[in-house]
């Protein structure tokens, strides 16, 4: 399949 | 102290049924606005938010702001206990290290409490900024449900694409192809039922069916589902919560090839 994001990529650490 | 006590028990139930496959441990968090939850899943590629808002329980006791680390299976096989018409109280002492939920039955004639250890969990909270979507698609939840089904048979991705035309599921694997087309529908009597499509700009993204057929386990929350759409921002599948609030899954795009 393709590869993937990680949903941390578009989110700030708060 | 926190005393949350929920007359429609069957949100909780119907909640915990919808969560507990995708993220095992999280920490709940209560303050003056409401009970709160955000977690990961452990491959990281999906996020959970709940809110449910502080009027919305027929009583709000939350003395400070507290965060209670549970294992969401373990809690789920608590309420499931719960009649699905019983009224649902979560109570909790400040610095305690474990939870009561408290169902009674309508007529008050059965009242039972479970009491379940509280967890150390460390789990990093992260800041959704506000976006502006591309395209906002609202749909009947059980149609979105047949539709993530149904291609999850043939393929393990789906691309949703929005244009003018409505909205394309489409998934491909090795036995062939499919293609699903939704038109915007507001014509209908019942406004549960309708199809309404918002787009700025044509979207198209790939994801994970396997995400996709497990936030659709929330299907009984909400008549409703809202997916929205932006390119490289993950999707946003939010299912309302009666008068008190939301819960949204947010998935990240696959990444084309």
């Amino acid at each position: 399949g393709l590869p993937q994001w990680h949903i941390t990529i578009f989110f700030n650490f708060g | 102290m926190l005393e949350l006590r929920l007359v429609q028990g069957s949100l909780l139930k119907k909640v915990m049924e919808s969560i507990k496959d995708l993220v095992n441990d999280a920490n709940f968090d209560c303050s003056a606005t409401g009970f709160s939850l955000q977690a990961m899943d452990s491959s990281h590629v999906a996020l959970v938010s709940l809110l449910l808002r502080s009027e919305g329980f027929e009583h709000y006791r939350c003395d400070r702001n507290l965060s209670m680390g549970m294992n969401l299976g373990n809690m789920a096989k608590m309420l499931k206990c719960a009649g699905n018409d019983d009224i649902v109280t979560v109570k909790a002492d400040d610095g305690g290290d474990c939870v009561t939920f408290m169902f009674e039955s309508p007529n008050q004639d059965k009242i039972a409490d479970f009491e379940m250890k509280l967890m150390d969990i460390d789990s990093e909270h992260l800041g959704i900024p506000e976006a502006e979507y591309e395209a906002i698609v609202r749909m009947p939840s059980a149609e979105f449900a047949r539709i993530c089904k149904d291609l999850s048979t043939i393929g393990d991705t789906v691309v949703i694409s929005v244009t003018k035309e409505g909205v394309k599921f489409s998934t491909r694997g090795d036995i062939g192809t499919a293609n699903i087309v939704l038109r915007q529908n507001t014509s209908v009597d019942k406004p549960e039922e309708a199809t309404i499509i918002e787009m700025e700009t044509p979207v198209s993204l790939t994801f994970a069916l396997r995400y996709m057929n497990s936030f659709t386990k929330a299907t009984p929350l909400a008549s409703q589902v809202t997916v929205s759409l932006s390119s490289e921002l993950p999707v946003v599948v939010e299912y309302k919560i009666a008068e008190m609030g939301y819960l949204r899954f947010y998935l990240a795009p696959k990444i084309e090839e």
